[in-house]
């Protein structure tokens, strides 16, 4: 475990805080996209199934208790809550993301490291989560003003996968082998799709201004 | 060991 790893994973944790606490303290998940959430849910439960099998760390398995709770309870809260459901704007959460399961999946089926089940699900939730972003930020330009709890939640998301770049670079430099290409790809792919969010951020950010994506 | 490194992340 190295500070670039440590920090990515604390980055992660954060931009999950920071939702559950937009829905928990506002009762609401205006400016969320469900289908982000659910796309989420679907890259822990498929990334994480050597969860009791397979056991690295107490740290390890608790992030990715963490991981798989938090984005299970954001997406019930979305559809069953009866306060949070009324917030969400399904007109708006439009993105047809079965598409994007489906492409990650048959893409896990051809490009992975062995051709097992695990590999082609860890495959699978990888190049899932490289693209789970995008419901998000078409939901965001299409809403225009962003609130500070989501810009600040979709921030960290961002900033999550290029902590682990940086992991991946160092790892590379300094362990014998590197067998991670297929996650890396995708976390470079990942992390560019941040790219104009980031930079309408920092905009916002400097200019001391409310965070507004372009239509 | 090497199976160790390649999913010692999340």
């Amino acid at each position: 475990m190295n500070i670039f790893r440590f920090a990515g994973d604390m980055t992660h944790l954060i931009s999950v805080l920071v939702l559950l606490l937009k829905i928990y303290a506002t009762k609401s998940c205006s400016g969320i996209s469900l289908k982000t959430q659910e796309l989420y849910a679907l890259v822990f439960l498929s990334r994480y199934l050597d969860l009791f099998t397979n056991y690295i760390s107490l740290y390890n398995t608790l992030m990715k208790l963490v991981f798989i709770g938090s984005s299970l309870a954001i997406v019930w809260c979305m559809r069953m809550h009866h306060a949070v459901k009324r917030s969400y704007d399904k007109e708006v959460d439009t993105f047809r993301h079965y598409y994007l399961v489906l492409a990650c999946f048959v893409l896990a089926t051809l490009v992975n490291e062995q051709f097992t089940l695990r590999e082609v699900c860890w495959a699978f939730s990888i190049y899932l989560e490289a693209v789970a972003i995008l419901p998000q930020l078409v939901l965001l330009q299409r809403s225009g003003n962003v609130d500070n709890l989501t810009g600040q939640y979709v921030f960290f998301l961002g900033a999550y996968r290029a902590f682990y770049i940086l992991n991946w670079i160092y790892r590379y430099f300094t362990e014998q082998y590197f067998t991670r290409w297929i996650a890396c790809i995708a976390g470079i792919v990942q992390t560019a799709l941040y790219a104009d969010f980031f930079y309408y951020y920092f905009i916002s950010w400097k200019n001391n201004a409310k965070l507004q994506l372009p239509a | 060991a090497k199976d160790q490194g390649t999913k010692d992340e999340l």
